[in-house]
């Protein structure tokens, strides 16, 4: 927790997906810290706790200076007289927090959410693998299955005017990148990765209508989510040639 | 043949 906010960083045991999730403190209704503050949590205990809200409630996390725990209160929006509370006790993550290095990327695409996950899931379905390349021309997801011989490919091109882009989903143009593309297009870049992830990643669709994908040679594929509250970023560790 | 890199190989223990 910052003046700016909260971050929160959460890795799977393989380590090969990370995830980074700020939520800025606008998107609270208060907000108030004396310092930074760190705290390990066990995200299963933590969403069990959370669940316990309703949609209209009003969830308090407080935690102290030296404390163990974080407090979650629960309150009942109309009736502010009912009240529950519950602990999470802080665990010891030792190394599995990592310090994450912001390095320059070599291409950034953003393409439509849904149109991201569909193309996750419908190559994840062929292949454990998948290869994305940017060229300065667009973009191109392949999966090979190597035990049918069969192919799968979205290709997405660069959209050549700003007004290809459109807010409505209903409008979207086939296989369009928006504008943002060339801005960031510095040199062609490949990368391959797990479906597996690509798709634990596309899911987040519903946080934003669009996503950026971000590559650099050999170093950790990056998507991102950017919304009003924050920002959501995945980054998956690539599959290198041996 | 491909190899699985971990995120440690890319980013640092604090």
């Amino acid at each position: 927790c910052s003046k700016e906010g909260i971050m929160l960083q959460g890795m799977d045991e393989f380590h090969i997906s990370l995830v980074e999730f700020f939520l800025s403190k606008r998107s609270f209704e208060s907000y108030a810290l004396c310092h930074d503050l760190c705290m390990s949590l066990p995200i299963d205990s933590l969403a069990t706790v959370l669940k316990k809200a309703n949609d209209d409630d009003v969830c308090t996390l407080k935690a102290g200076h030296k404390a163990k725990v974080l407090t979650v209160a629960i309150e009942t929006r109309d009736q502010p007289w009912l009240v529950s509370k519950h602990d999470v006790p802080f665990i010891d993550l030792g190394s599995e927090y990592l310090v994450i290095s912001r390095i320059p990327y070599d291409a950034k695409i953003t393409v439509w959410s849904t149109r991201f996950a569909r193309l996750a899931h419908e190559l994840h379905q062929l292949s454990g693998s998948l290869d994305i390349q940017i060229i300065h021309e667009g973009a191109r997801f392949t999966a090979l299955d190597e035990g049918s011989g069969k192919k799968g490919c979205f290709i997405f091109r660069r959209a050549k005017v700003v007004d290809e882009y459109r807010d409505s989903e209903d409008d979207e143009p086939a296989g369009a990148i928006i504008h943002e593309f060339h801005r960031y297009f510095h040199k062609a870049t490949s990368l391959r990765v797990s479906t597996k992830y690509l798709v634990h990643a596309s899911k987040r669709a519903p946080l934003s209508s669009k996503v950026s994908v971000l590559m650099k040679e050999d170093q950790p594929l990056l998507v991102q989510y950017d919304f009003y509250e924050g920002v959501l970023k995945f980054y998956i560790a690539p599959r290198i040639a041996d | 043949a491909f190899k699985q890199k971990s995120l440690t190989s890319f980013f640092s223990k604090p």
